[in-house]
């Protein structure tokens, strides 16, 4: 057993929920904030088999887009003078997956 | 160190919290969501020594219970015809819970 | 790759979050709420190259501080007579930080 934590767009977590309960992944879904952007975004748990997780990423790559955002520098940098001026284009992957060991998976 | 990750029912997470106190566990409580259901649920960080972890468990799987919740096929299949009528009973367990190696516990 | 579970005070979280961006650490952050004082704090996921986790441990110890607060017993066993009386200090710890292994980590 592996647990997936995968930290994706709000804008792809319904499409990729649906899209794993369809390959037959179970997953729990927590509210989250990217530190940089503070943009709200979606991280999930997925406990997988071992065998499964290529699959399951698979999964992840295929339903999750990269988007570019605009922000101002002074949202960035707020102690720089806001003359600034123009938005700043900042590229937001589609997902950030870190896959953990399990030592022990238990269900009461 | 070992690192707990139980997922819970929101039904349940209250006395799951006055029942580890009790038996001097500390944790932590986040809001989640569960995939299939989309319901709320309670995801517990639960930070033990080695040795306590099966008493960890024993806590758990005392606290918390199996639940049937009924919902309607459509629900489930949104794109199904409505046609399917009766409600669906699914078996929701207790808890879910992943035991993760902790290379280092330190506290500020 | 590391991943630091760091659970800190909600009064040090937007100070945390500058610091370590100034300092190019990447982080996602989860409302959470404490087992035994039930106030809200912020629980931070930091993955870290493994050679950099105790840079990262620094930034977060320089930034979160331990606090006093003050409970009535009442709160904390509320089966206990009211009689109990007087508020009883509690401290809160700045920083407790769980640094996970992690077998595989993939962006897409
Ligand atoms: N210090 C910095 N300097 C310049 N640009 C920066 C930066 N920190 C982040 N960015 C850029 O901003 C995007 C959004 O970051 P945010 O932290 O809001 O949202 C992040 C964060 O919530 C999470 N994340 C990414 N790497 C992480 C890590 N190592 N540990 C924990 N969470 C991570 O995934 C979300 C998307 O990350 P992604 O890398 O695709 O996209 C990032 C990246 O392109
Ligand atoms: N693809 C599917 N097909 C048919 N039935 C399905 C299904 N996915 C889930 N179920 C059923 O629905 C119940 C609720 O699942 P849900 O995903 O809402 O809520 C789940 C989810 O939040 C979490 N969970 C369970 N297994 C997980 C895993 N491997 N990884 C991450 N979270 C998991 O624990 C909660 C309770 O799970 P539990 O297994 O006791 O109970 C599950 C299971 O009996
Ligand atoms: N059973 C008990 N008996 C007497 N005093 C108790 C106690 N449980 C907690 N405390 C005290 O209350 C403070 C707040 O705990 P709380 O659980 O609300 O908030 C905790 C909890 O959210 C988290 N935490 C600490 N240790 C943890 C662990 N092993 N696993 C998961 N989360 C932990 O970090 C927060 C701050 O913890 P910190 O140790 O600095 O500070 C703790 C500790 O000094």
């Amino acid at each position: 057993m592996k647990l997936i934590v995968a930290i994706v767009q709000d804008k792809d977590s319904q499409q990729l929920q649906t899209n794993l309960v369809e390959k037959d992944f179970r997953a729990t879904q927590l509210p989250s904030t990217g530190g940089f952007l503070k943009a709200g975004n979606c991280t999930f748990l997925i406990g997988v088999e071992e065998e499964k997780v290529d699959d399951a990423l698979t999964v992840i790559k295929k339903t999750c887009h990269t988007r570019s955002q605009y922000v101002t520098p002074t949202f960035l940098m707020p102690e720089a003078a806001s003359s600034l001026g123009d938005p700043v284009e900042v590229q937001v992957g589609g997902a950030t997956c870190f896959i953990l060991p399990v030592d022990k998976f238990v269900r009461f």
